[in-house]
């Protein structure tokens, strides 16, 4: 689970 | 001997006042994170910070460093690499709209070398070519730099011969 909401978490930089 | 913290380590190994690249402090931090529980994600805070630096040769003694443990440390160590997380902290450095506009030339050609090359060298690591073709789509990168002779991601960096 924690690695989930990790993945969720994990955005590329706004541009 | 008492052990070293990964951050003395990183310091030293990224040593403004050092002459050349201090190889066995470089090769002793890859070692240290391979070994620590929690090496990786702190090995990785370390390095962005340093990569950050606005001294040229602090940020390309880091970036050394990151290619270093990239060829020499395993998995774990290309997960945290392979997150936004991290890769927005080498975004920030090429980027105009955040530090690339005081970023030497030098550090940000390299920053792209080392995205291009690992987009070749570890296809499987997902998120480093949406952050690669990013840069691309923005006109930070413009063409694809060209990678030393040797293997591009496998290769240990060209160190000089001791003695």
């Amino acid at each position: 689970l924690g690695e989930e909401s990790e993945e969720r978490d994990d955005h590329l930089l706004p541009m | 001997m008492e052990p070293e913290s990964l951050e003395s380590r990183i310091n030293r190994a990224t040593n403004p006042l050092n002459k050349e690249l201090d190889w066995d402090s470089i090769d002793a931090f890859c070692e240290q994170l391979n070994k620590e529980l929690e090496g990786p994600p702190l090995a990785t805070r370390l390095l962005a910070h340093k990569i950050q630096s606005p001294q040229e040769w602090e940020a390309t003694q880091a970036l050394t460093v990151l290619e270093t443990c990239m060829k020499n440390c395993g998995k774990r160590f290309h997960d945290e690499v392979g997150k936004f997380r991290f890769l927005n902290e080498l975004i920030k450095v090429v980027s105009p709209k955040y530090l690339g506009t005081r970023t030497p030339d030098k550090v940000k050609d390299k920053i792209l070398e080392l995205l291009y090359s690992w987009t070749l060298g570890l296809p499987q690591e997902v998120k480093i070519a949406e952050a690669y073709q990013m840069l691309k789509k923005q006109g930070i990168v413009k063409i694809d730099p060209k990678l030393p002779d040797d293997s591009p991601f496998l290769a240990p960096p060209t160190r000089p011969k001791n003695g």
